[in-house]
């Protein structure tokens, strides 16, 4: 997971760039 | 052609308009702005100058670019039915191993075949506008690859689910639900392939599609060597590179 934590971020968070 | 058993027209069609619309919603750009920026190109001027940045620069743009692209496509993958019912782990590999590919089809939707320009922060560039990044044959090969999608001319929907079909790939290394991504994969195609024949495309489509898969994966893999070089060279440089970068592409 800490290896990829900030994909396991954006997989988590439901907001997103779309949104934003 | 024929369905499989245990896929309904109607699971068919709910599939395409799943992925269509979570690609749609998920494009960076829609197909009206870049229409409308299509003839906005650098000049000479401006080629020249980005030219004689400094390989740091030009790299640390690119990757900049190529991170904020990374996130439409994740968004894309969360929106696919089925995508977030994986485990976080084959989640993960799928987008480590698929979000460049993806990236490299919707490319082709900023390619300007008529004069060989892709569009790259703000306006159309030529592939000699990347000099500076020091790996010409990485840029050619990725409007190599641009020029050949865009000959194919894909629709929105046979895009998405050409992206979709890429993403959810069962064979990537480290799966541990692999079934599962093949069983999702399946309806995908089993989808594009009902998309290109409801369009009336011939079967030779789907096969020109899929023979541009190994290209695409050649892409991916001169990506990777460019930027352990890169990084061997400017350590530094590499290491200031946008996190999620790293994370997608480092070793």
């Amino acid at each position: 997971k800490e290896k990829h934590k900030i994909l396991h971020r954006l997989l988590q968070n439901s907001s997103s760039p779309v949104d934003l | 052609g024929s369905l499989p058993d245990n896929c309904s027209l109607h699971d068919i069609e709910r599939i395409t308009q799943n992925v269509v619309k979570s690609h749609l919603e998920t494009c960076q750009y829609s197909s009206e702005e870049l229409k409308k920026l299509t003839w906005n190109v650098y000049t000479p001027e401006e080629t020249r100058s980005f030219q004689l940045k400094s390989a740091e620069w030009m790299w640390q743009q690119c990757a900049l670019h190529i991170t904020n692209a990374i996130q439409y496509v994740v968004e894309f993958a969360k929106r696919i039915s089925g995508f977030m019912e994986l485990c976080q782990n084959d989640q993960i590999i799928l987008l480590k191993a698929g979000c460049l590919e993806v990236l490299l089809i919707r490319m082709c939707r900023a390619y300007n075949s008529s004069n060989n320009t892709m569009f790259f922060d703000g306006k159309f560039a030529s592939p000699q506008l990347f000099k500076a990044l020091g790996c010409d044959d990485l840029v050619n090969a990725v409007f190599e690859l641009a020029k050949s999608l865009s000959r194919l001319q894909l629709n929105d929907e046979e895009m998405a689910l050409f992206s979709a079909a890429v993403l959810l790939a069962p064979d990537r290394p480290w799966l541990t639900e692999s079934q599962q991504v093949q069983k999702l994969q399946e309806k995908v195609y089993v989808a594009l392939q009902h998309s290109l024949h409801m369009n009336g495309a011939n079967t030779e489509k789907l096969d020109k599609m899929v023979s541009k898969l190994p290209q695409m994966k050649s892409i991916c893999n001169l990506h990777v060597d460019k930027l352990e070089f890169f990084r061997l060279v400017h350590p530094e440089t590499a290491y200031s590179f946008p996190p999620l970068y790293r994370e997608v592409f480092g070793s």
